[in-house]
């Protein structure tokens, strides 16, 4: 393992705690994107069908399942959580993403490595995750005050992307063998989406003023 | 198991 994909792993981590430190202290989920939550939730749980069939490292297996653990947590919080539940922002939260879950399988049943149940699952969570930050940029797009823990979730999300992008230049170059077709040019579209947020971070890190984006 | 692909990764 590479000093970039440890750093793309820790900055991942970091955005999911940051979330539900977030939710724990604020007791609110204003600003975030259930949908996206889910989406996030079903691409580890597809992706990590692996768990019991592939052992690579104990880190790998112990990071599978806090991603799976933590995840499931923010939405049972959203969901079911007395207090916090009444906070989510359900009128702003309408992207249709059950099209989003449709559009991926397909993908994945036409383009995967190999026919097998966890292969096109795991292609499925691959493109599934490329596209789960969209409902949770429209809520921002729509709600357009951005509070700084929610701009803050979305910067590490972003920071995780760069950070594996990197990695997979570094494997490129340094492993002989390594293929990344479907990471990567997933990874990239992924990375993409998160541009224009980006920008508006910057700008708003560099007026030192509150984020805003605009309508 | 998978040295050549990014199966390896989260």
């Amino acid at each position: 393992m590479n000093i970039f994909r440890f750093a793309g792993d820790m900055t991942h981590l970091i955005s999911i705690l940051v979330l539900l430190l977030k939710i724990y202290a604020t007791k609110s989920c204003a600003g975030i994107s259930l949908k996206t939550q889910e989406l996030y939730a079903l691409v580890f749980v597809t992706r990590y069908l692996d768990l019991f069939t592939d052992f690579i490292s104990v880190y790998n297996s112990v990071m599978k399942v806090v991603f799976i653990l933590t995840s499931s947590a923010i939405v049972w919080c959203m969901r079911r959580h007395r207090i916090v539940k009444r906070s989510y922002d359900q009128a702003l939260d309408t992207f249709r993403h059950l099209f989003l879950v449709l559009g991926c399988l397909v993908l994945a049943l036409i383009v995967h490595d190999k026919f097998t149940f966890q292969e096109v699952f795991w292609a499925f969570s691959i493109y599934l995750e490329a596209v789960a930050i969209l409902p949770q940029l429209v809520l921002l797009q729509r709600s357009g005050n951005v509070d700084n823990l929610t701009g803050q979730y979305v910067f590490f999300l972003g920071a995780y992307r760069a950070f594996y992008i990197l990695n997979w230049i570094y494997r490129y170059l340094t492993e002989q063998h390594f293929r990344l077709w479907i990471s990567c040019i997933s990874g990239l579209v992924q990375t993409a989406l998160y541009a224009d947020f980006f920008y508006y971070y910057y700008i708003s890190w560099k007026n030192n003023s509150k984020l805003q984006l605009p309508s | 198991a998978f040295p050549s692909s990014s199966k390896d990764e989260l």
